[in-house]
Parts: C-alpha cells; sequence; structure tokens
C-alpha cells in the first residue's frame, strides 16, 4: 500500500520543505516512485524542484477548488521517479473560499484516493491519457491493482488551519521535522492535539517520525534540546539527525534537490540515512 | 504619537519573536516605553520573557474575544519599561471563533486605541485601577493625554489569517525581518498584497522597515541574497544586520532578553544598534 507521510510542523522554519523535497529525492534514488504535494501557498517546495508558481494554472489551489483531478495538476522533476503536485500563491485563498465547504478538510484525500487507484482500463482516473510518455511512471499502474505512486509526502505550511488539515485526513503518517532549539516543544502540545482531533476523520493517522534537523551538535544548546526531543518522543526519533549544511540550503536557489546540487554533502548523505531508515533498509549500526 | 508596530513574515522562522523581544528590550534601555503584544498561538514570545503561558487566564486570547479589555491583560516583564500582553495556545481557535464575527480584524486596533489613551482622570481604560505599583509605568498616562506606550511591538505567527490581519489593521508600520536564505524573497509578494488590502481599512499603514536576520556573511548565499533583498526595497531596508549569533537562541530557554542573558554578545550590540537606528539615533558612520 501507499505510505502518504504529511511533513508539518507549526513553527516555522524547521526544515518541513528541505526533508520533503531530498527525502523524496532519495527515496526515488532507491528505485521507489514519489509523489510531493505542496500544500503551503509560498510554494517553496514547486520552486525547490524547479517549477514556476506563477505560470502555473493547475495547482493544489485549482485541485481544492474543484476544477480538475489530481492527475491534471502532476508534474516530472528533473529526478526519475519523483512527481510534484505544485502549488501558488492563491492557495492562500483557498483557506476562506473553503470556510463554508462541507467537508472541507476531505478534499485532498478523495483526489489522493482517486489517483491512487486508477481506474481498471488502466489509464488515469476520468480516463484522461496519461501525459508522462513511455515509462510506467507514477501515475500509471504497472500492473492491475498497483498503486499509482509508492510515497506521496505532503509538505505543509507552518499553521493549523484548513490546508493542514486536508494534509492530516489524507495521510496515514504525520513526520514531525524539529529544530534542535529552544522553541522546538514548544509547540508540540498543538500539533498532537490536531492529531488526535483528526483521528475522528482518519481513524488511521499516527505520528510516525520525529526527525531532528538542522543539527549542530557543537553547541550545548542543540545536544540539551535532542535530549529532552528524545525524552519526550522515545523511539519514534529518527537514528537519523540531519546535520546542518549550508548545501541543503543552497539548492533551492538552483531549482535542484541536494542529490542534484551536491550528492557527497553531509546533506545528501544525511536525507539517504533518512531514506534507508523510513523504508528499514537501515543498516544496523 | 505611540508607533505601533507588526512584525511579520509568513516565511517561518526568521527572527519575528527574537525581533520583537530584543527590539523592545534595546528600546525600553533607551528609556522608551514599550508593550509587546503575542499574537502568535504558540506563544513563543511570551515564553521567551518569562511568562507560563499554560499557567494564564488573560491573554490576547481572551482580549479577542471580548472578555476584558487590553488593561487587565499587561504584564511586566524583568526588564523596566518592558511589558507584555501574552498568549496562550488557545489562541489557534480564535481564528474560527471570530470568523463569522463583522469587522473580526478591527478588535485588537480597537483595544488598542482604548488602552492608548486612558480615561481623562488618569486611570486606566474602563477606570480600573492600575496594577502595576508606584512608577508612572506602562498603562498608566504620566501626563494627561501623554499616550501610555511609546512602542507598541505586535508579534505575528507565520500565515496571514485573522490574528495577523488584527495586527495589520492596529499598526501603523510593518517590521519585516527577512532571512538571509534562498526562500526570503518567494513569500514577500504575499506580504505587500496583505499590506496594500488592509489599507482600505487603515489608510496609513506601511512597510517602515526590512531587517536582515540570522545573517552570516561568511557564505555567499546570504551576500547574493542579501545584495538582492537591497535591490528590491531600497532603503527600506535597515543599515543594521542582525548576525547569526547562538546566544539569542540560548537567551529564550532561560526566559530572558539577550541583555538579561549576555549583554556583551553580538545579538545585543545588534539589537541595540537596531534600536538607535529605529529612534533615529544612529551616529552617523
Ligand atoms: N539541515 C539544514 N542545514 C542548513 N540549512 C537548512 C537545513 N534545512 C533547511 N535549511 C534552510 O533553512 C531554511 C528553512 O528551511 P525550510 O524552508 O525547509 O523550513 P520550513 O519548515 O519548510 O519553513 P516554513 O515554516 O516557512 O514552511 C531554508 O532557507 C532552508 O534552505
Ligand atoms: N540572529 C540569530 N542568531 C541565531 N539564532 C537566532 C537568531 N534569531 C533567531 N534565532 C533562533 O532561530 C529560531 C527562529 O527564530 P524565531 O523563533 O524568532 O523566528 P520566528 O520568525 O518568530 O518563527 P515563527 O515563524 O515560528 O514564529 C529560534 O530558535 C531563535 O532562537
Ligand atoms: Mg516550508
Ligand atoms: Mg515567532
Amino acid at each position: 500500500a501507499t505510505r502518504i507521510i504529511a511533513v508539518l510542523n507549526q513553527k516555522g522554519g524547521v526544515g518541513k520543505t528541505t526533508t520533503c523535497v531530498n527525502l523524496g529525492a532519495a527515496l526515488a534514488r532507491r528505485g521507489r516512485r514519489v509523489l510531493l504535494v505542496d500544500m503551503d501557498p509560498q510554494a517553496n517546495l514547486s520552486v525547490h524542484v524547479g517549477m514556476e508558481p506563477h505560470k502555473l494554472t493547475k495547482t493544489t489551489y485549482s485541485l481544492l477548488l474543484g476544477k480538475h483531478g489530481l492527475a491534471e495538476a502532476v508534474q516530472p522533476t528533473d529526478t526519475p521517479g519523483l512527481f510534484v503536485v505544485p502549488s501558488t500563491l492563491g492557495l492562500a485563498n483557498a483557506e476562506i473560499q473553503l470556510a463554508s465547504t462541507v467537508g472541507r478538510e476531505l478534499v485532498l484525500r478523495e483526489a489522493l484516493e482517486e489517483w491512487l487507484h486508477p481506474a481498471p482500463e488502466g489509464q488515469g482516473p476520468g480516463g484522461a491519457p496519461l501525459p508522462f510518455g513511455q515509462t510506467p511512471a507514477v501515475g500509471e499502474a504497472d500492473a492491475p491493482g498497483r498503486p499509482s505512486a509508492d510515497f506521496v509526502l505532503i509538505d505543509c505550511p507552518p499553521s493549523l488551519g484548513t490546508l493542514t488539515m486536508n494534509a492530516l485526513c489524507a495521510a496515514g503518517e504525520v513526520l514531525l521535522p524539529i529544530q534542535t532549539e529552544f522553541f522546538a516543544l514548544q509547540g508540540v502540545a498543538g500539533i498532537l492535539e490536531s492529531v488526535k482531533a483528526v483521528q475522528r476523520l482518519n481513524r488511521g493517522l499516527r505520528l510516525s517520525m520525529v526527525v531532528p534537523s538542522m543539527v549542530d551538535r557543537r553547541t550545548t544548546l542543540a545536544r540539551d534540546v535532542l535530549d529532552e526531543v528524545r525524552g519526550y518522543f522515545g523511539d519514534v526519533v529518527t537514528k537519523t539527525e540531519i546535520r546542518k549544511n549550508v548545501k541543503l540550503a543552497e539548492a533551492p536557489s538552483h531549482g535542484r534537490t541536494i542529490f542534484g546540487w551536491d550528492a557527497r554533502s553531509n546533506g545528501a548523505e544525511d536525507y539517504d540515512h533518512l531514506a534507508a531508515e523510513v523504508l528499514g533498509e537501515l543498516e544496523q549500526t
């Protein structure tokens, strides 16, 4: 079955977008078919993988307004096996526009379900011909009944409104990137409350991973916070820590993933390590 | 007249809270009376100045719900002349609870106006006796007609919803902290659009300062982004740059401002320099 993971933390600037893009790319490099969904109106993820949001017409915004199905918004990236549903600044309006729609939190979930299990004839949902050419790419079921992607990673904005609720209702798991700074544990209660509230609508949702991000172990602050995070979350905290690495901050300005920008960097190593851990392929060390 | 400044940027983790607290403290150290208003449900600002949000009953949340006036929620901090209206996790619910209230964006503005210009008898607004003891502290007009504070700094969450709109309607100026990283300029269009939209309700609102934050000039990325930011905003960018300084990240874990935690650090120097620039007291260099 497809693993649908919402990457979220309402604390801002903790590495949500960076984790979505580079974990997604690392999973694709290991042969998985991965879809990234950008649910943040800032569209940082879309730009990170080389899109130009102001030029796009089919995005998560038009999807949420019901203008088309998911298949029409899926775009390839320069990484084989990695696809994206981009967003645009206008998505900020979806929050208000959907305010009076019944079941407004379920729009993304329904769109994903329809796309992941395409119509029996082997075409895309709604019978639209698939745009990706020859390879059995994301969106095309190469064997009847096989879902269209192995992983879906959803990048969330730094807030707990309708956009994040859509992600939580669509996901089976939550991945929480956490910065090793003092405010890290502050907002966590709000997130756990939101996850619990959504479990009424989405019974199986669980917090599956807490990923220490932007870690600089030279500072006592980072070490103290790491101890607290491990004390609070126990085994949910990944063995992998993402180290602070300027290459990770440079890659988005070139529209590349860390593997496209500098595959030998610490950032590339750490995200590949995280992918191995997510797949249960981490060598026992 | 009191300068009311909304500190905002929907990009997360760029130093909004750190700027509010430490610029506020630096202005108070220069003899100004300063009120900090925490409009972020994460309540990072409140914790930064030593409050315990879960224990508080009078916050921006109960204020927005009309339970009391501003005066009842104002608390002193350990810095003379610096006061705070704290927030609490529950503030996240205000967004939904106010959704159908007419004029929901004007609640903070009306509360501030009533408090800044207290009733003629020299008591607090609504005649309530002032809680701060002998000194003509914030909240008490020491001379008839003098406003209760010289500066009000409003910390905003990383989103452009009702809470941020309240801040924009109440403020005369916007201070935009900007990180010297690639995504810095991405969300700016959204902010300028919001400021313009609010000018219908609040004619005098203007973007008065763009403050480069968390600057590490050793990286080419920071220097490139700084050039772009100065190119885009021109003179609105402050001369003062806030350098990356781990002391700034340590201070909140001790409930202190940077001046209480390490007054000789780069962080303390930079925020004092910024305060001088805000007051027009920067020596010409
Ligand atoms: N491990 C890292 N080392 C160095 N820089 C990093 C790292 N991870 C992310 N960054 C940089 O830090 C900034 C914040 O990261 P990012 O934008 O991914 O966070 P976010 O949680 O998605 O932010 P927002 O809350 O605004 O959505 C970006 O400029 C990014 O390039
Ligand atoms: N100049 C600086 N040098 C080093 N660390 C800093 C600096 N300014 C802020 N920090 C740290 O970086 C993190 C982000 O800063 P802060 O919380 O003030 O940003 P914010 O914009 O308020 O975030 P949010 O979007 O979540 O409200 C915090 O852990 C803070 O302590
Ligand atoms: Mg992001
Ligand atoms: Mg903040």
